[in-house]
């Protein structure tokens, strides 16, 4: 059987906030070491890679590899009855379970809630990422960067990300005009979650479009920081870390000149 | 103007 406590049903929570807009039905795979979801947007533009690892919870337990194709919608309706400070369990059959159970119990222990959720069938295409080097990491605060696409989203509906040896500069262009907004490398760091760092091996110039990077920051509440990482002529990487066991990675195509 | 590329002209289905 699968098995698997999360002391703090939160987290599970903000995991779901931060893709069901992005894939509407995303599978789920179990195994014995972690859960992992990989999915796509409908345009197939954008990919969310979700890994938490089984150290995340209190109890974990997968005797068999299990895959849980989940409609995000209907898992979230059950999430929205959780308190964050709840112990979220989910249960599932290990041969092609048709659903998934989820109870939900209080901090107290007085209060147990338990849900049954209809998995979906899904046909989708998983992709390989390949290994890649990038030319530039640029780590910052997850508050700012989402500060950053809500803002820019007010000029133009895309954001031009150029990194050079000491600042990453995020342009975006339209109607009204031009927004251009620099940060520059932290010179001394007194809060790691505050400081900019720029780690670039060559310079980069990529354009994205605002409209998913807005999404991806919808996963802010999850860490401090965000991790961007670019190459020319390939997708770009946004990396939110869950703590130390796992994290939730967004990659996005570029628009590039016709 | 720019064109939206998509991601699997960078990644290779499974």
């Amino acid at each position: 059987m699968f098995e698997a406590k999360l002391q703090q049903g939160g987290l599970l929570k903000k995991i779901l906030e931060s893709v069901k807009d992005l894939v509407v039905d995303g599978l789920w795979d179990c195994d014995g070491a972690a859960i992992t979801l990989q999915g796509m947007d409908s345009s197939h533009v954008a990919l969310v890679e979700m890994l938490l690892r089984a150290e995340a919870f209190e109890h974990y337990r997968c005797d068999r590899n299990v895959t849980l194709g989940m409609n995000h919608n209907h898992l979230s309706k059950i999430l929205k009855c959780a308190n964050n400070d709840d112990i979220v369990i989910l249960k599932a059959a290990d041969q092609n379970p048709d659903s998934c159970s989820l109870i939900l119990e209080s901090k107290n222990g007085e209060k147990t809630s338990d849900f049954v959720v209809s998995l979906v069938r899904i046909d989708t295409d998983q992709l390989g990422i390949p290994e890649t080097e990038y030319s530039a990491h640029v780590k910052m605060s997850s508050g700012e960067f989402q500060r950053i696409c809500r803002d820019l989203s007010q000029f133009g509906d895309a954001v031009q990300i150029t990194c050079s040896k000491q600042d990453v500069k995020f342009s975006s262009s339209g109607e009204t005009g031009k927004a251009n907004i620099t940060l520059t490398h932290s010179a001394t760091v007194d809060k790691e979650e505050e400081s900019v760092t720029v780690d670039l091996k060559e310079p980069v110039d990529l354009t994205f479009a605002l409209r998913f990077l807005n999404l991806f920051t919808k996963a802010t509440p999850i860490s401090d920081t965000v991790t961007l990482s670019l190459s020319q002529e390939a997708p770009l990487v946004v990396e939110y870390k869950i703590g130390d066991s796992g994290h939730i990675r967004y990659f996005l195509a570029p628009k590039i000149q016709e | 103007g720019r064109k939206q590329t998509a991601l699997t002209s960078f990644f290779k289905k499974m």
